[in-house]
């Protein structure tokens, strides 16, 4: 199930390091 | 407990301090257990929540039916930590605008999370554009108060607490970076300049804190990138 859960977390982590950000722009 | 006894529970009409403890319990067992337990909870427990969160919603305010509100938000926040309840919760028609609605600036806690989950959703990679989704939710739910759009992000901005700056900071980040036409973007960015986010950020700016400080950063930074664009 490793892969299934933590979804909210990753997406709110790579938010508020800005990485979900700088993927973007690339 | 086994997730069908949260569903009697959540049947069973608590109020107040028995329902917030089952709503604690309920948060703790959708965090800690496996993907199948929260599975079994599905549809028939999140619309049970989203029922009572409109519910505690549309009644008149009190501490504990406040509290209850937010502990639904961090049940919902365990219930989409998973690829199983994110898509249940996206098929709901009521999810987005109820999480919208928790977007009130009198519960600085509660907004927090509130607009962290609409960021997440809001940058999902999904076939249907979840941003646009989420802006018209925001939009719907302003037109019934009778207020500018944005108006409820600008009043959290305001607010002292630095974790609901940073967390409306990354919802606008959030809608304008998934705004696939430079004019739409420009457009959100120009509407909340308009309505005092210029002033605010200038405040901002001078409170050190590192969450706050990525977020200004990226509002900057793809302002600059649309300038170019343009």
């Amino acid at each position: 199930e490793g892969d299934e859960t933590g979804v909210m977390d990753c997406l709110m982590e790579a938010l508020q390091s800005g990485a979900a950000f700088r993927d973007r722009r690339k | 407990k086994s997730a069908m006894m949260y569903i009697q529970e959540l049947k069973s009409d608590y109020r107040d301090t028995p329902l917030l403890n089952c709503l604690e319990s309920l948060r703790v067992s959708l965090n800690n257990n496996p993907v199948s337990w929260v599975q079994n909870f599905g549809d028939e427990g999140l619309a049970l929540l989203l029922n009572l969160l409109r519910k505690l919603q549309d009644e008149e305010q009190s501490q504990i039916g406040t509290k209850c509100q937010h502990e639904i938000i961090r049940c919902l926040k365990a219930f989409m930590n998973n690829k199983h309840g994110l898509k249940s919760m996206l098929e709901s028609a009521e999810g987005i605008p109820l999480l919208v609605r928790s977007i009130n600036p009198k519960v600085p806690h509660m907004m927090v999370d509130a607009v962290k989950l609409l960021s997440a959703i809001s940058i999902l990679e999904h076939p249907e554009n979840l941003h646009e989704r989420v802006l018209e939710a925001i939009t719907e739910e302003v037109e019934k108060q009778d207020i500018e759009r944005f108006q409820p992000l600008l009043t959290g901005m305001n607010n002292s607490s630095i974790a609901l700056k940073g967390g409306c900071m990354q919802l606008i980040n959030a809608l304008i970076s998934r705004g696939e036409e430079l004019d739409f973007r420009i457009h959100i960015r120009s509407e909340l300049l308009r309505l005092g986010l210029r002033d605010r950020l200038k405040e901002v700016r001078n409170i050190e804190n590192e969450e706050l400080r990525v977020q200004l950063m990226v509002f900057d930074e793809q302002a600059e990138d649309d300038f170019e664009d343009l």
